[in-house]
């Protein structure tokens, strides 16, 4: 049904093998963005994206109107998705530790939802409107490429895939980052009843997170937090793009890989 | 066998009453929530409907809808409402009041805060089984989050990542005088 009140034609005389036509530089890494006007990307009703994220860079977190696969190409990392209505199951008691801690040292209670770690070859699904991030914990880039299922039944909105971020200024980052370059996309065409090409990048160029759309005081009610950090948390000044630097390491609640060998080994001798 | 399911399907279902309210907050207000689990010909037509009851200044979380359109019909009362698009876009910012409807897109995010006299809508949904994201309180994304990742996010410190998580204990209606937490 979806398909059918999207696409209105599938005209394809030829087919070529696309590389990205649009890079967008961040502090600790690089977006390209394949170009969605081109005719066999809009006749499948789907979007690619490839972030490469470099080592401590964290891809800031991120919901859209479109389910996505992830496929890991190369490195490792840590992915967390934030799924409404479920627990924080990932809780820091006292004997727990932070993945990232040197030793064992103690720190302060945490809860949160479920992270996982990633790796070459993984492929991770993320349904329509639930956020996500990744970070970047090995000793090399984590890419990862990223296919929105524009056409999905799940997407009530048009055939453009919509990036809905938390965090971060996207706009600042499109507009200063160093070596962007934007290329022209040829055989592009409008539709009817959507945006053109021109109208839709200039959209992707005034991006912000969804906090900044928001009062500073209805945040600062919503969250009961004072106006300061409720303007903070719409990261109107911040240049550093999509993907940033952890200062540090990225502390979040992880178990031990040893830990859940023993577990499996003790649930294979229980079994 | 048509006339055993079809023909017999029941095809109303209260949402006024208070008592069959799904959220409640005393000092907040109510929703009601009407979906396909608790009138099954909803899952034929896709459709689903909310009614809710906001009292004095009190909030609606920050949300979105995950999975559908919604469009809001207000049915008593006045309330401001924001509404976000993907871009951080403010698309609606202003009052709305009895006898107004107001469409919100899947996805963009909304605020509503009631007015003086408080605020009573019915909304309906474009899914069955419709599902709303908060972003704050306690069955929130930001819950959801690691403090770090608030942390370098939003380049705040650990203590102010607390606040953003847990400051807020109450979960979809909020009251309007800030002890949520």
């Amino acid at each position: 049904q979806q398909q059918q009140r999207f696409q209105t034609e599938c005209r394809i005389n030829n087919l070529n093998a696309q590389e990205p036509g649009r890079r967008v530089e961040s502090e600790a890494g690089l977006s390209e963005y394949w170009n969605r006007n081109d005719e066999q990307f809009r006749c499948a009703g789907v979007d690619l994206v490839r972030h490469t994220i470099q080592r401590r860079g964290l891809l800031l977190p991120s919901f859209s109107n479109a389910p996505r696969l992830v496929y890991v190409v190369q490195g490792r990392g840590l992915h967390g998705a934030a799924i409404p209505g479920c627990p924080e199951t990932f809780q820091s008691e006292s004997s727990s530790q932070f993945r990232g801690e040197q030793g064992s040292q103690r720190l302060s209670r945490d809860q949160h939802q479920k992270v996982r770690e990633i790796r070459e070859g993984d492929v991770v699904a993320i349904p329509a409107g639930v956020a996500h991030w990744i970070y970047n914990d090995g000793e090399s880039q984590l890419i990862v490429m990223i296919l929105y299922d524009t056409s999905n039944q799940a997407n009530q909105l048009d055939e453009n895939a919509r990036r809905f971020y938390l965090a971060g200024n996207p706009h600042q980052q499109q507009q200063g980052g160093r070596q962007r370059r934007r290329e022209s996309w040829p055989g592009s065409r409008s539709r009817s009843r959507s945006q053109s090409p021109e109208e839709r990048e200039r959209s992707q160029q005034s991006g912000s997170n969804i906090f900044s759309g928001f009062d500073e005081e209805f945040l600062a009610d919503s969250f009961n937090i004072d106006n300061e950090l409720a303007m903070r948390i719409q990261n109107r000044d911040d240049q550093r793009g999509i993907i940033v630097t952890v200062e540090d390491e990225l502390r979040v609640l992880s178990p031990q890989s040893r830990g859940e060998e023993r577990e499996e080994r003790g649930l294979d001798r229980d079994n | 066998g048509v006339e055993e399911t079809f023909c017999t399907l029941r095809l109303k279902h209260n949402i006024a009453d208070a008592q069959r309210a799904d959220v409640y907050n005393e000092r907040g207000g109510r929703i009601t929530s009407l979906n396909s689990f608790n009138l099954p010909i909803l899952r034929y037509i896709q459709l689903s409907a909310e009614r809710g009851v906001l009292y004095r200044n009190a909030l609606v979380a920050p949300h979105y809808n995950l999975n559908s359109h919604s469009v809001i019909y207000v049915i008593r009362g006045n309330a401001r409402l924001q509404v976000v698009g993907e871009n951080g876009q403010n698309v609606f910012d202003g009052e709305i009041r009895e006898g107004q409807a107001l469409t919100v897109p899947q996805n963009f995010a909304v605020i509503k805060k009631a007015g003086n006299q408080g605020f009573e809508w019915v909304a309906f949904k474009t899914n069955d089984n419709a599902k709303i994201n908060a972003l704050a309180g306690r069955l929130s994304t930001m819950r959801a989050l690691p403090e770090d990742v608030l942390i370098n996010a939003y380049r705040i410190d650990r203590e102010e990542a607390r606040r953003l998580k847990y400051n807020r204990d109450e979960t979809t209606l909020f009251s309007s005088d800030s002890s949520g937490s």
